[in-house]
């Protein structure tokens, strides 16, 4: 399946919060977001990675800029007494950039080459996280516009490609 | 968004590959991914959390597991010399389990759900990533037909909801 890149997709309406060195048992993931779900909070992207040494692990996931403050204060008053231990980090100063394009899964290429191309703007990558359709990395809010920018023109997109969420 | 649960994705044909350790700079994300897709392995999933102190992180991938060994090895021949340093991770008793439905991603309740739902059989989720129609989980290959069974029960799904990628 070739992959088509069809656009780019990108906000800066998001911030992350992470749960840093949550024990990596059955249940963690639940009492974490619960609390965020009882408030009604709207989650976009959730992401764990590997416990390294197969007992912890950091939980991430990202709101809405103006959830963040609220969303930080229950993590602090309700999920870590209740898990007690790990620490709570937090960053409103993100941007959220995806390749959007079918047949996206099949190709490390698109991978690389996204990932190339914002390095070549020196833009550091925070986090990652793919779908079928979707390429979506979190860097620095300040450099959205130069991430935005700098895959347009390498994916050759139009300018009715690239749509804000 | 009202989320609807239309069925649950999973397969056992995965094998994840974890960079441990890797510098959180521009270029190594690309550095990781160049020799893969030269090779012209298909790359599912990948993930990539947030640097805990700002400066190593851990960049994990999954290929199928048939490419397990082949990528494996390229990691540890190419990749690793390349970056300088680092360790490789991999593993090839994983599976991967999706709630697939449409308004996923403004749902923390859906997923604190399925996270409870696989706490209470007991099954530890290694990682996670979400999309917006879909709430991906890797966990222990001999888990899989449990996951499947348990998330089918607790969402109320009928039996033809449920197809293995
Ligand atoms: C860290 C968290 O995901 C844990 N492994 C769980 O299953 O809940
Ligand atoms: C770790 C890796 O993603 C790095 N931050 C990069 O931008 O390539």
């Amino acid at each position: 399946e070739e992959p088509l890149i069809s656009g780019i997709a990108f906000t800066a309406n998001e911030a992350k919060l992470t749960l840093l060195n949550t024990p990596d048992v059955p249940g963690v993931a639940s009492r974490i977001l619960g609390p965020i779900a009882d408030a009604n909070i709207e989650v976009d992207m959730i992401v764990q990675n590997v416990a390294p040494a197969g007992d912890y692990t950091d939980f991430t996931f990202t709101v809405a800029k103006g959830d963040y403050k609220q969303t930080l204060k229950i993590l602090n008053e309700q999920v870590l007494p209740d898990l007690g231990e790990g620490e709570v980090k937090g960053d409103d100063n993100i941007a959220k950039v995806s390749l959007v394009g079918v047949g996206m899964r099949s190709h490390a290429g698109v991978a690389s080459k996204m990932f190339r191309v914002l390095s070549e703007e020196n833009i550091n990558i925070r986090m990652v996280s793919t779908s079928e359709i979707k390429i979506s990395v979190v860097i620095d809010e300040k450099q959205m516009e130069l991430a935005v920018r700098a895959l347009h023109s390498a994916f050759g997109l139009d300018k009715d490609d690239i749509e804000s969420e």
